[in-house]
């Protein structure tokens, strides 16, 4: 967009491609792109007026920086989303975060189905130097959630992050699985799950709304963490997800190593939309 | 539906003459924002829309269906085209001892699980496949491909202690001749196109092993940057067809129009389960029915 020439309304047409091409979806992006024409019509606008416009709407969207308040203990925290979104990346990250700001850490590996799973969390736990309940293949992840409750409990924890199998929101006997494991966390540990966070692939397009909305309908979600967005994808389903649902995004996974997890920062994220 | 919005853009259209560039424009309009709902990449659903509609334009009116109906059908036979025409694609590997399949793509894609479909896909069709597990980063990776090898009841060649992904390949390749393994399937690290490290460890392992085969294993799910990914990986390694998985989901799935639009080779299977068998060969006119929603 040129900054510095006024805008007219087929350049702020040219922002559609900008906003449909970081995934924001069709209805949001109509809704800014509408909103942006009115202003136009109300009084001459140069390129970095719009620019301006644009992150302000779009920060609007996405609100204020909120990530995780460990305010309780143990504190849980539930990880759920579709196959191979980067969960248990994710769980291992966020032990290595909370580990380095001095808490007690235990994992729950509540995948107990696909191959290799639980010694993939295994390997984690060892890595960010964390305890770890699992179990056998083909256990009830319920189970394996209530155990690592009483663990907790009994050992003092400060936080327990639960890494659960990845599933697709149409299979509804996994969904119902999911809402089984958090009711069994609910009545093993007063409170729990404290935070509920869906782990979404950045590269995902519009389905990562109907994935939000019916996990959402499963289990009460508290956060999305952006998972891969060190990709080429801007991950503007999330601004989608928020603006619908109000569900915020609490981290984004910016690479495969443990470090690799950084708070979301809404500023931040819409200047790397836009650039 | 599609076909709904469609009969609603055109309600005071008559159902005498040619369909005007007006009519036309309307209900390309509707076929637009059902495309890029679907993940189409917004590039390629434009030139697609221009297309229809310099073919459209003319067109008579059909008295037996709607105006919105016409306007679908066209849309819709112009999608089969464009996912590589009516049949599925017919896959032939040649008898290369061994005949080796490459499976690269994405983080999470589902390459892994896919190369233990393939294999009993290729089992199947009288092959006597053996995975190959090249994954060296991610944690248990090698035991992923150990246990699913097991499962399926197939050999499996894992690395060894220190080993890198072509020693291991070239490993695999002796042991093949050996033991009357006359496929092997090799199962990459996840990788994005711009890492330009894991990317050349891609070109280097095609160009020293030359498999008959390398797929991109694609999520259904995947949005506007699998046009980026696609050309990539092509551009670099060269890609010889694609494995759209997770289809069992509600994707639309429009990244397999952008990827065979941008790439041009074909979508040759989709994945519809976590399962080794739920892998099923890819029906062009089902995803276009499927895209348009
Ligand atoms: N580049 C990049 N890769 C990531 C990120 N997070 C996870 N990954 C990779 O994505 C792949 C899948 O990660 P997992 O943690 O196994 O994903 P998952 O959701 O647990 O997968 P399932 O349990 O099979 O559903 C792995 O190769 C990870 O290294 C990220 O932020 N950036
Ligand atoms: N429902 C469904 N799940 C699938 C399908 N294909 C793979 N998965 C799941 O997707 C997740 C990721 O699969 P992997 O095979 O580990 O993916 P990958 O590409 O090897 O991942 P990386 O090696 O980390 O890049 C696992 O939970 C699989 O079970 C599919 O067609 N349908
Ligand atoms: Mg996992
Ligand atoms: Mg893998």
């Amino acid at each position: 967009i040129p900054l510095s020439r006024k805008i007219s309304r087929d350049d702020i047409e040219k922002l559609e491609e900008v906003l449909i091409s970081a995934d924001v979806g069709v209805e949001t992006t109509m809704e800014i792109i509408k909103d942006l024409k009115s202003k136009l019509s109300k009084s001459e606008l140069t390129g970095s007026d719009v620019l301006v416009l644009l992150e302000s709407h779009l920060m609007g969207i996405l609100g204020e920086e909120s990530g995780i308040e460990v305010n309780d203990k143990p504190f849980v925290i539930l990880i759920a989303g579709v196959n191979g979104s980067g969960k248990t990346t994710t769980v291992a990250k966020l032990a290595h975060y909370f580990k380095s700001r001095g808490k007690k850490i235990v994992l729950a590996a509540g995948d107990t189905f696909r191959a290799a799973a639980q010694d993939q969390l295994e390997i984690w736990a060892k890595r960010a130097g964390v305890d770890i309940v699992n179990s056998h293949s083909g256990a009830d992840p319920a189970s394996v959630i209530y155990d690592a409750s009483q663990k907790a409990m009994v050992k003092n924890f400060d936080i327990m992050i639960a890494d659960t199998a990845g599933r697709l929101h149409t299979k509804k006997n996994l969904m119902e699985e999911l809402r089984k494991v958090h009711r069994v966390a609910g009545k093993a540990i007063e409170g729990s799950p404290h935070e509920v966070i869906l782990v979404v692939d950045a590269t995902t397009g519009q389905n990562g709304l109907a994935q939000a909305e019916i996990f959402g309908q499963a289990i009460p979600l508290t956060g999305i963490i952006l998972a891969k967005l060190d990709s080429t994808a801007k991950g503007g389903i999330a601004v989608a997800i928020r603006r619908k649902l109000g569900i915020p995004i609490k981290f984004i996974g910016v690479g495969e190593k443990i470090d690799d997890l950084a708070p979301f920062v809404p500023k931040d994220y819409v200047k790397a939309m836009l650039e | 539906q599609l076909t709904n919005r469609l009969n609603n853009a055109f309600r005071s259209l008559t159902s005498r003459g040619k369909l005007t560039t007006k009519n036309i424009k309307d209900g390309l309009q509707e076929v637009r924002m059902a495309l890029l709902e679907a993940d189409v990449n917004y590039k390629i659903v434009k030139q697609f829309i221009q297309n229809v509609e310099d073919e459209a334009v003319g067109d008579k009116v059909l008295t037996s269906i709607t105006p919105g109906q016409q306007v679908v059908k066209i849309v819709h036979s112009k999608l089969i085209d464009l996912l590589g025409g009516k049949a599925s694609p017919k896959i032939s590997l040649p008898r290369s001892n061994p005949t080796v399949i490459m499976l690269v793509g994405l983080q999470g894609s589902g390459k892994t699980t896919h190369a233990a479909k393939l294999a009993v896909w290729l089992r199947n069709h009288d092959w006597n496949p053996t995975l190959v597990a090249l994954d060296i980063y991610r944690p248990a990776a090698a035991q992923q491909i150990q246990t699913l090898a097991k499962q399926i009841g197939v050999a499996s060649v894992l690395p060894s202690f220190m080993e890198q992904p072509l020693g291991i390949a070239q490993r695999a390749i002796k042991e093949a001749k050996t033991n009357g393994w006359d496929v092997l399937i090799l199962d990459t690290a996840g990788r994005l196109q711009i890492d330009d490290q894991m990317m050349r460890e891609l070109e280097q392992l095609q160009f020293k092993l030359k498999p008959d085969a390398v797929f991109l294993v694609v999520d259904a799910m995947t949005g506007q940057t699998a046009v980026d990914v696609g050309y990539e990986f092509a551009r670099r390694v060269g890609i010889d067809g694609f494995v759209l998985t997770k289809l069992d989901g509600d994707a639309k799935g429009g990244a397999a129009l952008s990827l065979r639009a941008v790439v041009g080779k074909p979508i040759l299977f989709v994945g519809t389960g976590e399962k080794p068998d739920a892998l099923e060969p890819f029906y062009p006119d089902r995803m276009a029915s499927r895209i348009l929603g």
